[in-house]
């Protein structure tokens, strides 16, 4: 379940963008006891000027992807443009029922999109 | 030759989530036991994302690291006995000896490269009817490797416990003692029980065991990334 990219189907200005997984989705709902569930987010939008510097409070852009959009803002075919990447992650935990009925608590590292950058 | 299909949703969501297998139909549903779900509300999102990463005490979540056992770890299984039949020795009256019992774990869902960090061994008895009062006095657990046949005799004793009551649940913690310490788990893990009572003639009954495990899969547990300069 994600939020519909914005109409210029280039997604407007580099940020997070809503995901939903479900478990249900994908027929697990049975053996995952708890989230049902989760935000994992993504990643989407323009890295032109002025987007690929930092914004009020968000991730700091890094000089390299700078020097990029100002490049493309020069000479447009030189170099393409930085990439809108995840900046910062969380961690989720799963517990569910494995195969062998054992019950299982599983913590995964990098699983939501809490912030996006240019890089 | 055909190259292999690239794989459907659910197979990717597997690998992401480091699970050799998919769900086999229903799995046999049982309830989750408590300490389940308390770990599982220790470091749910929601309370870690509120603190981004603080346990509902405020303490900063380690990653890889299951704070309330203190150990590291990035998976936790609560493991229920596959349950032998009980083996009574000789006759119990003539001799006064309380029944022992066989308890097999299946450890064949941990992956080789998972590194044991935790393994507790949780027992609940129950006193077998006796007209008299509960005995006074502490009750002595002792947990030996059992063979792999079926009326085997037990192996080397691993440990030995006081047992000061029996509503409590027992815990023995066999990380190092089972097997090896540093060492892969087993296949599977066998132990023979044995609960001599304070006064003669009055036995217990084992209710409940079960093996709570916890292993760090490196594969999924990368160093904390250096803070940016």
């Amino acid at each position: 379940e994600a939020e519909p990219t914005s109409g210029d189907g280039l997604g407007g200005v580099c940020r997070a963008r809503r995901l939903y997984v479900s478990f249900r989705e994908v027929g697990w709902h049975r053996w995952v006891i708890a989230p049902r569930g989760f935000l994992a987010n993504y990643c989407q939008g323009q890295c032109t000027l002025p987007a690929a510097l930092p914004g009020p409070g968000g991730p700091p852009a890094l000089n390299h992807a700078v020097l990029r959009a100002l490049m493309h803002a020069a000479a447009p075919g030189a170099a393409g443009l930085p990439c809108c990447v995840p900046a910062r992650l969380s961690p989720i935990s799963v517990l569910f029922f494995d195969n062998s009925d054992n019950v299982v608590l599983r913590h995964y590292e990098d699983m939501v999109v809490d912030e996006c950058g240019c890089r | 030759t055909r190259a292999p299909a690239p794989p459907g949703p659910a197979a990717a969501l597997l690998q992401a989530l480091g699970l050799r297998d998919g769900p086999r139909g229903a799995p046999t549903l049982r309830p989750v036991p408590p300490v389940m779900w308390r770990l599982f509300r220790h470091r749910d999102p929601q309370e870690t994302r509120a603190g981004w990463r603080r346990t509902p005490s405020g303490a900063t979540l380690r990653p890889c690291h299951v704070e309330e056992l203190g150990v590291a770890g990035n998976i936790v299984r609560h493991i229920p006995d596959r349950g032998a039949p009980t083996r009574i020795p000789e006759p119990v009256s003539a001799l006064g000896l309380c029944p022992e019992w066989t308890v097999v774990f299946d450890l064949s869902a941990v992956e080789p490269a998972e590194r044991p960090t935790l393994a507790r061994l949780e027992l609940r008895f129950a006193e077998v009817g006796t007209e008299a009062a509960a005995p006074s006095g502490r009750w002595e657990l002792s947990v030996a490797l059992a063979g792999e046949e079926a009326g085997a005799g037990p192996g080397p004793v691993l440990l030995h416990q006081e047992v000061p009551a029996l509503e409590l649940p027992v815990r023995a913690e066999l990380l190092g003692i089972a097997w090896a310490p540093n060492a892969s788990a087993p296949r599977s893990l066998r132990l023979a029980l044995a609960l001599r009572p304070p006064a003669p003639a009055t036995c217990a009954r084992l209710a409940e065991a079960s093996l709570l495990l916890v292993t760090l899969d490196p594969r999924l547990c990368h160093p904390l990334a250096r803070p940016r300069r």
